[in-house]
């Protein structure tokens, strides 16, 4: 399964 | 007012071909230090985050922050109009809705100018926190994109495992199973610093659409952590740099 990248990082 | 002169088009030639196969548009941040760009691809699976500080560049003048939204087909359309050796200015005056990129011939003998219009995007930014990597690879650019064009043909998944004895690449599919794997060299064209061994599975066409920046420098780093992305950096020569992250998979 893919993660997303936004899971990773927070939005600003 | 917003004005960069490069001396030569061909590197910007090469930062748009490393960002264009994973973003079609994006926002150019310029600031009194320099151009700063970060995008997620369409899937939100990877991230790109562009840096170009001022002193790279042969003028620059940025008296207000400016976000220039560009479309990077159209931006490749004009730079092929140029030649790799032209000089080339990028100006934007405050609140346009458009960019002027002019070119100059090496001899000065011939200038074009080119108007672009700004796109206004809407802009996603993301707090990429400083992270402490257990393995840092450096490699030949060249040897990674090797890589990883040789493991797509055989899976979409590639694991990369890295351990004090070097890093190595695995993919198996329905046609068989490739495995790589690179020792440090003495010569310190591979260099392996490992505190901690990690194995992570990642998409493999993420990591060839990466190597798109290969002409931009001679070597690649890569970092790993657990259960963090995976971070693949080229250098701009000393005055800046193309990163990308990529998630990693989990199991099902």
């Amino acid at each position: 399964m893919q993660r997303g990248i936004d899971s990773f990082f927070k939005r600003v | 007012m917003f004005e960069a002169r490069l001396a030569s088009t061909l590197t910007l030639k090469r930062i748009v071909d490393a960002l264009r196969e994973i973003l079609n548009q994006s926002t150019l941040d310029c600031s009194d230090t320099g151009i700063q760009m970060q995008a997620m691809d369409n899937s939100h699976v990877s991230l790109v985050s562009l840096c170009l500080r001022k002193e790279y560049f042969e003028k620059y003048k940025c008296n207000r922050n400016i976000s220039l939204g560009l479309d990077l087909k159209s931006l490749t359309k004009v730079l092929k109009c140029a030649n790799g050796d032209d000089a080339v200015t990028i100006k934007a005056a405050d609140k346009a809705d458009k960019v002027e990129l002019s070119f100059e011939s090496a001899g000065k003998e011939r200038t074009a100018d080119y108007e672009l219009r700004l796109l206004n995007l809407d802009q996603e930014h993301l707090a990429i926190p400083e992270t402490e990597y257990n393995c840092v690879v450096h490699m030949p650019a060249t040897e990674f994109a090797r890589i990883c064009r040789d493991m797509a043909t055989f899976s979409e998944s590639v694991v990369i495992a890295c351990s004090k004895e070097g890093i190595k690449f695995s993919a198996s599919g329905e046609m068989g199973a490739a495995n790589i794997k690179l020792s440090e060299t003495t010569k310190g064209e591979v260099s392996i610093q490992v505190d901690e061994p990690v194995a992570l599975s990642f998409a493999g066409r993420y990591l060839s659409t990466f190597t798109r920046a290969t002409p931009l420098a001679e070597k690649v780093k890569i970092g790993l952590a657990p259960d963090v992305p995976l971070l693949v950096e080229y250098p701009i020569e000393d005055y800046g740099y193309i990163r990308y992250y990529l998630a990693p998979k989990v199991d099902d």
